[in-house]
C-alpha cells in the first residue's frame, strides 16, 4: 500500500486539475514564496478528513475553494483525490488501485467519494485505517510547526503516547 | 491499558535515544515520566543533555538544537506507529549546512520504508529527491506544477 | 494627543505602503482603524492584498509572506522612531532566493542610517555585512567568535 | 552617536572576554547550529535592562551565566559591556566613548556601571533615552519572532503606536 499521486482541483491556488505523482521514496517540492507548496499540504490534510481550519490556515470553509485572481472568477468547487496504490490488497476494496476524493461546493455542501462512488464518512475512515493512515496530523510537520512539539506540556506528550499506544 | 502504554513508552525512548545520537555526537536523550500527586504518570517529558553541555530545560536550547530534537523525537513515534507516508514543511529552515546533511541522511534512511513529501528552500535537501517539484506561479494566483529532473 | 497618534499612525502606513512596494512587485497595502462600540479606535490592523490575489486575511498568507509583510511593517515603525542600531536574527528563514535578494537591498538602504546587526546562515545575506563574524564552539559549550574576510 | 563594540564576559556560552567590533553599517554573525550567535542577541537584550527572563530564554536570572561545560566549572559573574561612541556629543557625558557595563553575580547582587563607576538604572536610562536606545525590543527581532508582529490583535498594534507617539 503506498501513495501513488495526488489530484487538486479548485481547492486554493490550483485552478486547473494538477496530479502530483509520488515516489515511492522522498518526493520533495520546491518553489517561490506564495506559489502553493503549503498549499498542497494542507489539501492532503483535508482529504484526509481534516475539519479545523486553522490548521488548513482558512477561516471559514468556503476560503477552501479558489477565491479568483485579477484574471479568473472564484470556482465553485474544490475536490482533492488520493490515488492509493492496493496491489498488495491490504485495502478492503478489489480493486488495484482506490481512489478517495473529498469534494466541497461554495454552497456548502461536502462529499466524499470512493472509487468514484459517493461514500460515507464512516466507510472513507475504514479504509484510512486499513491503509494505516492514523491521527495524520502526527505524520504531518505544517511550516513553522516543528518546535510545537517540544513547546507542548507535559500532559500533552502523554497524551500523545496515549493515542498511540 | 498500563502495560501498553509502558510498551509504547519504551519503544519511542529506545528510538529517540538513537536518533538522538545521530544528529548530536555524543550527548545524552531519555524520556521522563512526570508524576502527580499520587505518583501516576501526569505527563512525558524529553531530557536533554548536549554534548559537552549540562541538562539544560528545553528552552534554553538554539533553535537549529530545538529542530534537531523535535525531530528525533518525531522520527522515534514514526517509527513505533509507521504511516504509509510522511509529510515535511520547510522543517530544515533553522538548520545549519552539517546539520542539514545529517537530516538528509536520515530522511534517506527511513525512506527505505515510508514516503516522504519534503517541501523545502534547501539546497542540500533537494538533492535527497528521487522526484522533484517546482511549483511556480506563472500566472498571478494560479498554482502550476513542474516536474523536475535532477542533475 | 489624538493628533499625535494620527500622525504617526500615517507615518507608518507611508513607510509601511513604501516598503511594500519594494517587496512585491505591485499588490496595495494599509493600516486600517478597528472601531470600538462608540467610534473610538480600537485596533489597527493590516491590511494587504497581494499582487493578481484578493486580499485575504493575513492568515491565509504563505510563510515566506508573512516574513515579508512583517519587515515592511517593521522597517516602517523604524523609520518613524530610528533607532541607533538593530538586530536581525534569521528574519531571512522563510524567504526564497529572490526575496533574500529583496531583503539584502533594503537591509543595505536602510543600513545607510543606522546599524544592523544580522544573524543569518544565509549565504547571501551574508554577502551584505561590511563585517563579518563566525562564531563557533571549537571548545565543547565554549563560543569563540571569528573575524571573518569577506571574498 | 554609534555603536562601537560589545563586549561579553561570562555571559551564557562566552566564557572568556569576547570583544564584537561593529561596522557602522551592516555586521553579519554566522555559524553552526548551537554555537552562540542567538546569545549574544541575548547578551544585548539584557544590557539594555530587559528583565523578562522568557525573552531572554532563561528560566531563571542565574541561568544567565555560565554553568559550567565537560571541560570547564560554573564561572560567579556574568558581564555585558556597550561602548558607545560619543565624538558627537550627544550622550550627557564627555568621554569620547560611554561604556555602559551591566553586572550579574551568582550570588543574585547585581550592578550597572557607567565609564567603571557604579550608577543607578536611572542614570543609565538617561543615557539610554540620549542615545535614542527606546523601547529596545522593537529593534530587536528574536529569532522565530518575526511573524509575532503579524499575529499580535489589533489592539496591540495599536497600543505599539502609541508608545511611538
Ligand atoms: N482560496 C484561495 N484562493 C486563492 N488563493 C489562495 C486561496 N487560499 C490561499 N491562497 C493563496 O495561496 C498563497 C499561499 O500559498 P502557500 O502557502 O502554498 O505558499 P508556499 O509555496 O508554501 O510559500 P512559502 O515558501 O512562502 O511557504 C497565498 O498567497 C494565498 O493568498
Ligand atoms: N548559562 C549557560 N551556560 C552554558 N551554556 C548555555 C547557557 N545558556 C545557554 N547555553 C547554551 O547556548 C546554546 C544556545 O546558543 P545560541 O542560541 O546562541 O545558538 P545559535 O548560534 O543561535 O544557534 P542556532 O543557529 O541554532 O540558532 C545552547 O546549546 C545552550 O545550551
Ligand atoms: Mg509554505
Ligand atoms: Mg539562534
Amino acid at each position: 500500500m503506498f501513495l501513488e499521486s495526488i489530484e487538486i482541483f479548485g481547492f486554493k491556488t490550483f485552478v486547473t486539475n494538477t496530479r502530483i505523482l509520488l515516489s515511492p521514496g522522498i518526493t520533495c517540492i520546491v518553489g517561490p514564496n506564495g506559489a502553493g507548496k503549503s498549499n498542497i499540504v494542507d489539501a492532503v490534510r483535508w482529504v484526509l478528513g481534516e475539519q479545523r481550519y486553522t490548521l488548513l490556515r482558512a477561516t471559514e470553509s468556503t476560503d477552501l475553494i479558489f477565491s479568483g485572481s485579477g484574471l479568473r472568477k472564484p470556482m465553485s468547487v474544490a475536490s482533492v483525490k488520493l490515488i492509493l496504490n492496493n496491489e498488495a490488497h491490504t485495502l478492503p476494496l478489489k480493486t488495484p488501485r482506490v481512489i478517495i476524493e473529498r469534494r466541497f461546493y461554495r454552497t456548502k455542501e461536502s462529499h466524499y467519494y470512493l472509487n468514484g462512488e459517493e461514500a460515507s464518512l464512516q466507510k472513507i475512515n475504514s479504509v484510512f485505517h486499513a491503509a494505516n493512515v492514523f491521527g495524520y496530523t502526527n505524520s504531518i510537520v505544517g511550516q513553522g510547526k516543528i518546535e510545537e512539539i517540544l513547546l507542548s506540556r507535559p500532559e500533552e506528550k502523554k497524551s500523545l503516547i496515549d493515542r498511540i499506544a | 491499558i498500563k502495560n501498553e502504554f509502558e510498551i509504547t513508552l519504551k519503544g519511542i525512548e529506545k528510538n529517540f535515544q538513537s536518533f538522538y545520537e545521530k544528529m548530536f555526537k555524543g550527548g545524552k536523550a531519555s524520556l521522563e515520566k512526570i508524576p502527580d500527586e499520587l505518583g501516576e504518570v501526569r505527563g512525558i517529558e524529553l531530557n536533554v543533555t548536549l554534548p559537552g553541555k549540562k541538562k539544560q530545560s528545553l528552552h534554553l536550547l538554539s533553535g537549529g538544537e530545538k529542530t534537531l530534537v523535535a525531530l528525533a523525537f518525531l522520527f522515534a513515534i514514526f517509527k513505533v506507529k509507521p504511516s504509509p507516508f510522511y509529510i515535511l514543511d520547510e522543517v530544515d529552515a533553522a538548520l545549519d549546512e552539517d546539520n542539514v546533511v545529517k537530516f538528509g541522511e536520515i530522511l534517506e534512511e527511513e525512506a527505505e520504508d515510508a514516503q516522504f513529501i519534503v517541501i523545502t528552500h534547501n539546497k542540500e535537501t533537494m538533492q535527497r529527491g528521487d522526484f522533484l517539484y517546482g511549483i511556480t506561479m506563472e500566472e498571478e494566483g494560479v498554482s502550476k506544477v513542474v516536474s523536475l529532473k535532477l542533475v
